[in-house]
Protein backbone atom coordinates (compact mmCIF):
# COMPACT_ATOMS: atom_id res chain seq x y z
CA UNK A 1 0.00 0.00 0.00
CA UNK A 2 3.31 2.25 0.43
CA UNK A 3 3.95 2.08 -3.70
CA UNK A 4 2.44 4.25 -5.98
CA UNK A 5 3.27 4.53 -9.84
CA UNK A 6 1.33 7.48 -11.67
CA UNK A 7 1.50 8.06 -15.68
CA UNK A 8 2.08 11.38 -16.92
CA UNK A 9 2.92 13.74 -20.14
CA UNK A 10 5.99 16.20 -19.66
CA UNK A 11 6.41 18.19 -22.77
CA UNK A 12 9.36 19.25 -24.17
CA UNK A 13 11.21 21.51 -22.56
CA UNK A 14 9.11 22.22 -19.89
CA UNK A 15 9.82 22.76 -15.97
CA UNK A 16 6.08 21.46 -14.07
CA UNK A 17 5.40 20.90 -10.62
CA UNK A 18 3.03 17.61 -9.84
CA UNK A 19 1.18 16.52 -6.58
CA UNK A 20 0.65 12.86 -6.32
CA UNK A 21 -2.39 11.79 -4.17
CA UNK A 22 -1.71 11.48 -0.57
CA UNK A 23 -0.25 8.20 0.21
CA UNK A 24 -2.09 6.91 3.56
CA UNK A 25 -0.69 5.10 6.77
CA UNK A 26 -2.31 3.35 9.31
CA UNK A 27 -0.59 3.60 12.74
CA UNK A 28 2.61 5.10 10.86
CA UNK A 29 5.41 4.97 13.36
CA UNK A 30 5.77 8.46 14.55
CA UNK A 31 9.58 10.70 15.19
CA UNK A 32 9.95 11.70 18.73
CA UNK A 33 12.31 14.10 20.15
CA UNK A 34 15.54 12.56 22.12
CA UNK A 35 13.86 11.30 25.25
CA UNK A 36 10.49 10.88 24.33
CA UNK A 37 9.91 8.28 22.27
CA UNK A 38 12.25 6.56 18.99
CA UNK A 39 13.41 8.68 15.83
CA UNK A 40 11.60 6.40 13.49
CA UNK A 41 12.51 6.82 10.39
CA UNK A 42 11.30 6.13 6.76
CA UNK A 43 12.68 5.69 3.40
CA UNK A 44 11.07 7.50 0.46
CA UNK A 45 12.05 7.28 -2.36
CA UNK A 46 10.45 8.86 -5.89
CA UNK A 47 11.89 7.58 -9.36
CA UNK A 48 11.15 8.61 -12.98
CA UNK A 49 10.77 6.10 -15.95
CA UNK A 50 11.33 7.70 -19.31
CA UNK A 51 9.62 5.53 -22.47
CA UNK A 52 11.71 4.32 -24.75
CA UNK A 53 14.57 5.64 -22.10
CA UNK A 54 14.44 3.62 -19.02
CA UNK A 55 15.46 5.10 -15.02
CA UNK A 56 16.01 9.04 -15.97
CA UNK A 57 16.03 10.22 -12.20
CA UNK A 58 15.28 9.36 -8.38
CA UNK A 59 15.69 10.80 -5.35
CA UNK A 60 15.37 9.60 -1.47
CA UNK A 61 15.29 10.89 1.65
CA UNK A 62 14.61 9.93 5.54
CA UNK A 63 11.39 11.20 6.65
CA UNK A 64 9.74 11.39 10.10
CA UNK A 65 6.03 11.23 10.24
CA UNK A 66 5.99 13.80 13.37
CA UNK A 67 3.48 17.13 14.13
CA UNK A 68 4.75 19.81 15.75
CA UNK A 69 3.01 22.69 17.26
CA UNK A 70 4.84 25.94 18.90
CA UNK A 71 2.74 28.81 20.47
CA UNK A 72 3.16 31.88 21.94
CA UNK A 73 1.57 31.48 26.13
CA UNK A 74 -0.19 34.26 26.90
CA UNK A 75 0.78 33.94 30.99
CA UNK A 76 4.33 33.17 30.79
CA UNK A 77 5.24 34.96 27.09
CA UNK A 78 6.98 31.59 26.47
CA UNK A 79 6.95 29.41 23.56
CA UNK A 80 5.60 26.48 24.20
CA UNK A 81 5.94 23.23 21.93
CA UNK A 82 4.10 20.33 21.15
CA UNK A 83 5.22 17.26 19.29
CA UNK A 84 2.63 14.57 18.26
CA UNK A 85 0.21 16.54 20.75
CA UNK A 86 2.74 15.83 23.30
CA UNK A 87 3.80 18.69 25.62
CA UNK A 88 7.48 19.01 25.21
CA UNK A 89 10.24 20.25 27.86
CA UNK A 90 12.72 22.07 26.05
CA UNK A 91 16.18 21.67 27.06
CA UNK A 92 17.69 23.51 24.37
CA UNK A 93 21.40 24.75 23.30
CA UNK A 94 22.77 27.77 21.68
CA UNK A 95 24.42 26.37 17.90
CA UNK A 96 26.76 28.92 16.00
CA UNK A 97 28.37 25.92 13.84
CA UNK A 98 30.84 23.41 14.45
CA UNK A 99 34.01 25.66 13.54
CA UNK A 100 35.20 28.39 11.87
CA UNK A 101 37.07 27.66 8.62
CA UNK A 102 33.80 25.70 7.70
CA UNK A 103 35.13 22.24 7.75
CA UNK A 104 31.79 20.58 8.37
CA UNK A 105 32.38 16.95 7.63
CA UNK A 106 29.86 14.41 8.19
CA UNK A 107 31.73 12.50 11.30
CA UNK A 108 32.22 15.74 12.73
CA UNK A 109 28.53 16.29 12.51
CA UNK A 110 27.81 13.03 14.04
CA UNK A 111 29.98 13.44 16.66
CA UNK A 112 28.76 17.51 17.53
CA UNK A 113 25.19 15.90 17.47
CA UNK A 114 25.35 13.05 19.45
CA UNK A 115 27.08 14.66 22.22
CA UNK A 116 24.20 17.12 22.30
CA UNK A 117 21.61 14.47 22.64
CA UNK A 118 23.74 12.54 24.96
CA UNK A 119 23.62 15.37 27.30
CA UNK A 120 19.56 15.09 27.29
CA UNK A 121 19.18 17.87 24.88
CA UNK A 122 16.35 17.76 22.46
CA UNK A 123 16.59 21.33 20.65
CA UNK A 124 19.29 22.88 19.12
CA UNK A 125 18.79 26.98 18.23
CA UNK A 126 20.69 28.29 15.00
CA UNK A 127 21.47 31.85 15.69
CA UNK A 128 20.97 34.02 12.70
CA UNK A 129 24.62 35.42 12.98
CA UNK A 130 25.69 31.69 11.81
CA UNK A 131 24.88 29.28 9.38
CA UNK A 132 21.85 27.72 7.56
CA UNK A 133 22.96 24.73 8.54
CA UNK A 134 23.68 22.16 6.61
CA UNK A 135 21.40 18.89 5.31
CA UNK A 136 24.15 16.88 6.97
CA UNK A 137 23.65 18.43 9.92
CA UNK A 138 19.75 18.33 9.88
CA UNK A 139 20.39 14.55 9.20
CA UNK A 140 22.03 13.36 11.91
CA UNK A 141 19.51 15.68 14.36
CA UNK A 142 16.96 13.55 12.79
CA UNK A 143 18.54 10.81 13.68
CA UNK A 144 19.43 11.63 17.27
CA UNK A 145 16.33 13.20 18.31
CA UNK A 146 17.23 17.39 18.40
CA UNK A 147 14.72 19.37 17.30
CA UNK A 148 16.00 22.71 15.41
CA UNK A 149 15.42 26.45 15.61
CA UNK A 150 16.83 27.82 12.63
CA UNK A 151 16.97 32.05 12.53
CA UNK A 152 17.92 33.46 9.06
CA UNK A 153 20.60 35.83 8.73
CA UNK A 154 19.32 39.24 11.25
CA UNK A 155 21.30 40.52 13.90
CA UNK A 156 22.24 43.35 15.83
CA UNK A 157 24.65 44.03 12.63
CA UNK A 158 21.75 45.12 9.96
CA UNK A 159 19.25 46.92 13.01
CA UNK A 160 20.94 49.89 13.48
CA UNK A 161 22.52 49.15 16.69
CA UNK A 162 25.93 49.24 17.32
CA UNK A 163 29.43 51.49 16.92
CA UNK A 164 29.32 52.30 14.78
CA UNK A 165 25.54 52.04 13.55
CA UNK A 166 24.46 49.47 11.46
CA UNK A 167 22.63 50.09 8.55
CA UNK A 168 18.99 50.21 9.98
CA UNK A 169 17.58 48.43 7.06
CA UNK A 170 18.91 44.52 7.08
CA UNK A 171 20.88 44.14 4.09
CA UNK A 172 21.41 45.87 1.43
CA UNK A 173 19.93 43.75 -1.58
CA UNK A 174 16.00 42.26 -0.15
CA UNK A 175 15.62 40.25 -3.10
CA UNK A 176 18.35 38.49 -2.53
CA UNK A 177 17.92 38.00 1.49
CA UNK A 178 14.53 36.43 -0.05
CA UNK A 179 16.18 34.11 -2.84
CA UNK A 180 18.24 32.91 -0.01
CA UNK A 181 15.64 32.02 2.55
CA UNK A 182 13.58 30.34 -0.44
CA UNK A 183 16.34 28.33 -1.42
CA UNK A 184 17.31 27.58 1.94
CA UNK A 185 13.76 26.90 2.91
CA UNK A 186 13.74 24.52 -0.30
CA UNK A 187 16.86 22.49 1.12
CA UNK A 188 16.23 21.91 4.64
CA UNK A 189 12.18 21.58 4.96
CA UNK A 190 11.95 17.76 4.64
CA UNK A 191 13.87 16.94 7.85
CA UNK A 192 11.63 15.58 10.68
CA UNK A 193 13.97 17.45 13.33
CA UNK A 194 13.40 20.75 11.62
CA UNK A 195 10.62 22.24 14.13
CA UNK A 196 10.76 26.57 13.65
CA UNK A 197 12.37 29.31 11.32
CA UNK A 198 12.86 32.41 13.31
CA UNK A 199 13.17 35.69 11.37
CA UNK A 200 16.64 36.84 13.26
CA UNK A 201 18.01 36.83 16.45
CA UNK A 202 16.08 38.60 19.30
CA UNK A 203 14.62 40.87 16.87
CA UNK A 204 12.25 41.56 13.93
CA UNK A 205 13.96 41.95 10.08
CA UNK A 206 13.09 44.64 8.35
CA UNK A 207 9.16 45.34 7.66
CA UNK A 208 9.31 43.80 3.81
CA UNK A 209 11.62 40.62 4.66
CA UNK A 210 9.72 40.26 7.34
CA UNK A 211 6.21 40.15 5.90
CA UNK A 212 7.41 38.14 3.14
CA UNK A 213 9.08 35.76 5.04
CA UNK A 214 5.74 34.96 7.01
CA UNK A 215 3.62 34.33 3.85
CA UNK A 216 6.55 32.06 2.47
CA UNK A 217 6.02 30.07 5.51
CA UNK A 218 2.92 30.24 6.30
CA UNK A 219 0.72 27.11 6.50
CA UNK A 220 -1.02 25.89 4.04
CA UNK A 221 -4.81 26.34 4.53
CA UNK A 222 -5.43 22.67 3.86
CA UNK A 223 -3.40 21.84 6.71
CA UNK A 224 -4.82 24.23 8.87
CA UNK A 225 -7.99 22.61 8.81
CA UNK A 226 -6.02 19.42 9.16
CA UNK A 227 -4.66 20.83 12.46
CA UNK A 228 -8.12 22.33 13.45
CA UNK A 229 -6.50 24.94 15.42
CA UNK A 230 -5.63 28.16 13.54
CA UNK A 231 -3.72 29.49 16.80
CA UNK A 232 -1.20 26.59 16.18
CA UNK A 233 1.21 27.26 13.37
CA UNK B 1 25.49 4.11 -20.23
CA UNK B 2 27.37 6.15 -17.52
CA UNK B 3 25.74 5.28 -14.15
CA UNK B 4 23.47 7.93 -13.07
CA UNK B 5 22.71 10.16 -9.93
CA UNK B 6 25.68 12.43 -7.84
CA UNK B 7 28.70 11.95 -7.89
CA UNK B 8 30.55 14.64 -5.11
CA UNK B 9 33.45 16.38 -6.00
CA UNK B 10 35.77 16.55 -2.90
CA UNK B 11 39.10 15.56 -3.73
CA UNK B 12 41.49 16.84 -5.68
CA UNK B 13 41.18 20.55 -5.40
CA UNK B 14 44.35 22.92 -6.56
CA UNK B 15 44.04 26.76 -5.01
CA UNK B 16 45.77 29.82 -5.96
CA UNK B 17 45.78 33.36 -4.82
CA UNK B 18 44.25 35.07 -7.75
CA UNK B 19 46.47 37.64 -7.93
CA UNK B 20 49.63 35.34 -8.44
CA UNK B 21 48.21 33.42 -10.78
CA UNK B 22 48.77 34.88 -14.70
CA UNK B 23 46.45 33.05 -16.36
CA UNK B 24 42.86 33.43 -17.22
CA UNK B 25 40.11 31.16 -16.60
CA UNK B 26 39.83 30.20 -20.46
CA UNK B 27 43.33 29.59 -20.02
CA UNK B 28 43.51 27.17 -17.13
CA UNK B 29 40.51 25.23 -18.30
CA UNK B 30 42.02 24.61 -22.09
CA UNK B 31 46.00 25.10 -22.44
CA UNK B 32 47.13 25.88 -18.93
CA UNK B 33 46.00 23.50 -16.57
CA UNK B 34 48.09 23.86 -13.08
CA UNK B 35 50.30 20.61 -12.88
CA UNK B 36 50.00 20.24 -9.74
CA UNK B 37 50.46 21.39 -5.69
CA UNK B 38 53.26 23.62 -6.59
CA UNK B 39 53.62 27.13 -6.02
CA UNK B 40 51.41 29.30 -6.58
CA UNK B 41 49.20 26.44 -6.48
CA UNK B 42 48.28 23.94 -3.15
CA UNK B 43 45.87 21.41 -2.23
CA UNK B 44 42.81 23.02 -1.32
CA UNK B 45 40.33 21.99 1.14
CA UNK B 46 36.84 21.80 -0.87
CA UNK B 47 34.16 22.00 0.70
CA UNK B 48 36.22 24.55 3.09
CA UNK B 49 37.18 28.18 3.05
CA UNK B 50 40.50 29.83 1.94
CA UNK B 51 41.58 30.35 5.04
CA UNK B 52 41.16 26.45 5.69
CA UNK B 53 42.81 25.84 2.55
CA UNK B 54 45.64 28.12 3.59
CA UNK B 55 46.27 26.36 7.26
CA UNK B 56 46.39 22.85 5.82
CA UNK B 57 49.10 23.88 3.72
CA UNK B 58 50.55 25.61 6.91
CA UNK B 59 50.86 28.98 5.66
CA UNK B 60 49.17 30.60 8.08
CA UNK B 61 49.20 29.13 11.44
CA UNK B 62 46.12 27.11 12.75
CA UNK B 63 43.83 30.85 13.95
CA UNK B 64 42.32 28.64 16.72
CA UNK B 65 45.32 28.39 18.73
CA UNK B 66 46.22 30.45 21.39
CA UNK B 67 46.49 34.11 19.88
CA UNK B 68 47.59 32.56 16.14
CA UNK B 69 44.94 34.37 14.60
CA UNK B 70 46.68 37.99 15.51
CA UNK B 71 49.24 37.09 13.24
CA UNK B 72 47.37 36.35 10.03
CA UNK B 73 46.30 39.15 7.62
CA UNK B 74 42.59 40.66 8.00
CA UNK B 75 41.01 41.19 4.93
CA UNK B 76 40.53 44.76 6.24
CA UNK B 77 44.35 45.54 5.87
CA UNK B 78 45.28 42.81 3.17
CA UNK B 79 42.23 43.93 0.51
CA UNK B 80 39.62 41.61 -0.67
CA UNK B 81 42.21 40.47 -3.49
CA UNK B 82 44.26 38.66 -1.23
CA UNK B 83 41.73 36.58 -0.21
CA UNK B 84 40.08 35.76 -3.77
CA UNK B 85 41.09 32.67 -4.84
CA UNK B 86 41.29 30.38 -7.29
CA UNK B 87 40.19 26.36 -7.16
CA UNK B 88 40.53 23.95 -9.81
CA UNK B 89 39.97 20.22 -10.13
CA UNK B 90 39.64 17.36 -12.89
CA UNK B 91 36.99 15.07 -13.29
CA UNK B 92 35.92 12.33 -16.12
CA UNK B 93 32.13 11.87 -17.22
CA UNK B 94 31.70 10.65 -20.49
CA UNK B 95 27.72 10.49 -20.50
CA UNK B 96 25.86 8.67 -23.20
CA UNK B 97 22.73 9.98 -25.79
CA UNK B 98 19.82 11.44 -24.03
CA UNK B 99 21.65 11.71 -20.71
CA UNK B 100 21.78 15.01 -18.87
CA UNK B 101 24.66 16.74 -16.69
CA UNK B 102 24.47 19.27 -13.66
CA UNK B 103 27.33 20.70 -11.77
CA UNK B 104 26.22 21.88 -8.72
CA UNK B 105 27.51 24.01 -5.74
CA UNK B 106 25.29 23.73 -2.81
CA UNK B 107 26.87 26.97 -1.17
CA UNK B 108 29.70 29.51 -1.90
CA UNK B 109 30.61 32.60 -0.14
CA UNK B 110 30.64 34.85 -1.80
CA UNK B 111 29.78 34.74 -5.79
CA UNK B 112 32.40 33.22 -7.97
CA UNK B 113 32.91 32.63 -12.00
CA UNK B 114 32.90 29.01 -13.16
CA UNK B 115 35.09 28.18 -16.00
CA UNK B 116 34.58 24.46 -17.26
CA UNK B 117 36.46 23.68 -20.64
CA UNK B 118 37.21 27.00 -21.57
CA UNK B 119 32.99 28.42 -21.07
CA UNK B 120 32.55 30.91 -18.42
CA UNK B 121 29.31 30.79 -16.13
CA UNK B 122 28.81 33.50 -13.25
CA UNK B 123 27.89 32.27 -9.93
CA UNK B 124 26.17 35.31 -8.40
CA UNK B 125 26.02 36.77 -5.18
CA UNK B 126 24.78 34.86 -1.89
CA UNK B 127 26.43 32.57 0.62
CA UNK B 128 23.56 30.53 1.54
CA UNK B 129 21.95 29.93 -2.21
CA UNK B 130 21.97 26.46 -4.71
CA UNK B 131 24.05 26.91 -8.01
CA UNK B 132 23.20 23.91 -10.92
CA UNK B 133 24.59 24.70 -14.10
CA UNK B 134 23.95 22.02 -16.90
CA UNK B 135 27.03 21.65 -18.85
CA UNK B 136 25.66 18.45 -20.72
CA UNK B 137 27.05 20.58 -24.18
CA UNK B 138 30.54 21.60 -22.51
CA UNK B 139 31.76 18.69 -21.11
CA UNK B 140 34.49 16.29 -23.10
CA UNK B 141 32.98 13.46 -24.19
CA UNK B 142 36.71 11.43 -23.90
CA UNK B 143 38.68 12.23 -20.91
CA UNK B 144 39.60 14.76 -18.25
CA UNK B 145 36.97 17.92 -17.49
CA UNK B 146 38.77 20.97 -16.05
CA UNK B 147 37.06 22.99 -13.74
CA UNK B 148 38.37 26.43 -12.51
CA UNK B 149 36.00 28.73 -10.04
CA UNK B 150 37.77 32.10 -8.69
CA UNK B 151 35.76 32.47 -5.34
CA UNK B 152 35.18 36.48 -4.16
CA UNK B 153 35.03 37.41 -0.50
CA UNK B 154 31.69 38.50 0.58
CA UNK B 155 31.23 42.23 -0.59
CA UNK B 156 31.51 44.26 2.59
CA UNK B 157 33.91 42.54 4.89
CA UNK B 158 34.27 45.01 7.31
CA UNK B 159 37.13 46.38 9.52
CA UNK B 160 37.70 44.96 12.70
CA UNK B 161 38.08 48.20 15.59
CA UNK B 162 41.09 47.76 17.99
CA UNK B 163 39.00 47.05 20.48
CA UNK B 164 37.02 44.28 18.99
CA UNK B 165 33.72 44.28 19.60
CA UNK B 166 30.22 42.86 18.13
CA UNK B 167 30.42 42.35 14.60
CA UNK B 168 33.43 44.72 14.12
CA UNK B 169 32.41 47.55 11.97
CA UNK B 170 28.85 45.85 10.99
CA UNK B 171 29.75 45.71 7.19
CA UNK B 172 29.06 42.37 6.56
CA UNK B 173 25.41 42.56 7.64
CA UNK B 174 25.01 44.26 3.80
CA UNK B 175 25.61 41.52 2.46
CA UNK B 176 23.62 38.02 2.88
CA UNK B 177 26.54 36.30 4.54
CA UNK B 178 27.12 35.14 7.99
CA UNK B 179 28.18 37.55 10.64
CA UNK B 180 29.82 36.32 13.49
CA UNK B 181 32.96 36.41 11.00
CA UNK B 182 33.34 40.16 12.08
CA UNK B 183 34.12 38.78 15.49
CA UNK B 184 31.51 38.69 18.61
CA UNK B 185 31.61 38.66 22.37
CA UNK B 186 32.78 34.63 22.04
CA UNK B 187 34.94 34.41 18.98
CA UNK B 188 37.63 35.77 17.40
CA UNK B 189 37.06 37.56 14.04
CA UNK B 190 37.88 35.21 10.78
CA UNK B 191 40.17 36.99 8.30
CA UNK B 192 38.87 35.54 5.45
CA UNK B 193 35.47 36.18 6.22
CA UNK B 194 34.93 32.48 5.55
CA UNK B 195 35.40 33.17 1.76
CA UNK B 196 35.09 29.52 -0.27
CA UNK B 197 33.34 27.15 -1.60
CA UNK B 198 32.08 25.83 1.89
CA UNK B 199 29.78 23.09 0.90
CA UNK B 200 29.12 20.06 -1.38
CA UNK B 201 29.83 20.09 -5.07
CA UNK B 202 28.84 17.46 -7.57
CA UNK B 203 28.03 16.60 -10.90
CA UNK B 204 24.57 14.88 -11.37
CA UNK B 205 23.70 12.79 -14.11
CA UNK B 206 20.08 12.20 -15.36
CA UNK B 207 17.98 11.12 -18.26
CA UNK B 208 15.98 13.46 -19.97
CA UNK B 209 13.76 14.08 -17.32
CA UNK B 210 14.73 15.67 -14.17
CA UNK B 211 13.66 15.44 -10.52
CA UNK B 212 13.64 18.32 -8.45
CA UNK B 213 12.85 19.64 -4.79
CA UNK B 214 10.62 17.24 -3.61
CA UNK B 215 8.32 18.15 -0.73
CA UNK B 216 7.32 16.09 2.10
CA UNK B 217 4.83 16.75 4.28
CA UNK B 218 2.21 14.28 6.90
CA UNK B 219 -1.09 15.32 7.95
CA UNK B 220 -2.56 13.14 10.90
CA UNK B 221 -6.35 12.28 11.90
CA UNK B 222 -7.74 9.87 14.71
CA UNK B 223 -4.96 11.20 17.47
CA UNK B 224 -2.34 9.95 15.00
CA UNK B 225 -3.59 6.47 14.02
CA UNK B 226 -4.65 7.76 10.05
CA UNK B 227 -1.95 9.31 8.45
CA UNK B 228 -1.07 10.99 4.97
CA UNK B 229 1.91 11.61 3.02
CA UNK B 230 1.64 14.35 0.45
CA UNK B 231 4.35 14.72 -1.79
CA UNK B 232 4.82 17.73 -4.49
CA UNK B 233 8.02 17.61 -6.57
CA UNK B 234 8.69 19.70 -9.38
CA UNK B 235 9.93 17.40 -12.88
CA UNK B 236 12.12 18.98 -15.87
CA UNK B 237 11.70 17.70 -19.22
CA UNK B 238 15.30 19.03 -20.76
CA UNK B 239 14.98 16.97 -23.90
CA UNK B 240 13.33 18.65 -27.43
CA UNK B 241 10.73 15.24 -27.16
CA UNK B 242 7.11 14.89 -25.42
CA UNK B 243 8.33 12.15 -22.69
CA UNK B 244 5.57 9.73 -21.33
CA UNK B 245 6.79 9.07 -17.72
CA UNK B 246 5.70 6.52 -14.55
CA UNK B 247 6.41 8.59 -11.46
CA UNK B 248 6.76 6.05 -8.76
CA UNK B 249 6.72 6.55 -5.30
CA UNK B 250 7.86 3.88 -2.81
CA UNK B 251 7.93 4.07 1.68
CA UNK B 252 9.60 1.65 3.03
CA UNK B 253 11.11 1.14 6.47
CA UNK B 254 13.92 -0.99 7.63
CA UNK B 255 13.03 -3.78 10.41
CA UNK B 256 16.29 -5.04 11.17
CA UNK B 257 19.64 -5.32 9.04
CA UNK B 258 18.87 -5.25 5.81
CA UNK B 259 15.44 -6.45 5.82
CA UNK B 260 12.74 -3.47 4.78
CA UNK B 261 9.22 -3.41 4.64
CA UNK B 262 7.31 -2.38 1.70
Amino acid sequence: EHLQTHELSIPPKTLLQYTLPPLFFYKPNLWWPNGMGKQSLYNVGITVDVKGFGESDSWSHQFGFRKIESIIDSVTGGRLFKVNGQCVFIRGGNWILSDGLLRLSKKRYMADIKFHADMNFNMLRCWGGGLAERPDFYHYCDIYGLLVWQEFWITGDVDGRGVPVSNPNGPLDHDLFMLCARDTVKLLRNHASLALWVGGNEQVPPKDINAALKNDLKLHPFFMSVVGNTALG
Amino acid sequence: MVEMGKRVLDSGWLAARSTEVAATGVQLTTTHPPSGPSAPWMEAAVPGTVLGTLTKNKLVPDPFYGLNNEAILDIADSGREYYTFWFFTTFECAMKGNQHVNLNFRAINYSAEVYLNGHKEILPKGMFRRHSLDVTDILLPDGKNLLAVLVYPPDHPGSIPPEGGQGGDHEIGKDVATQYVEGWDWMTPIRDRNTGIWDEVSISITGPVKISDPHLVSSFFDGFKRAYLHTTLELENKSSWLAQCSLTLQVTTELEGNISLV
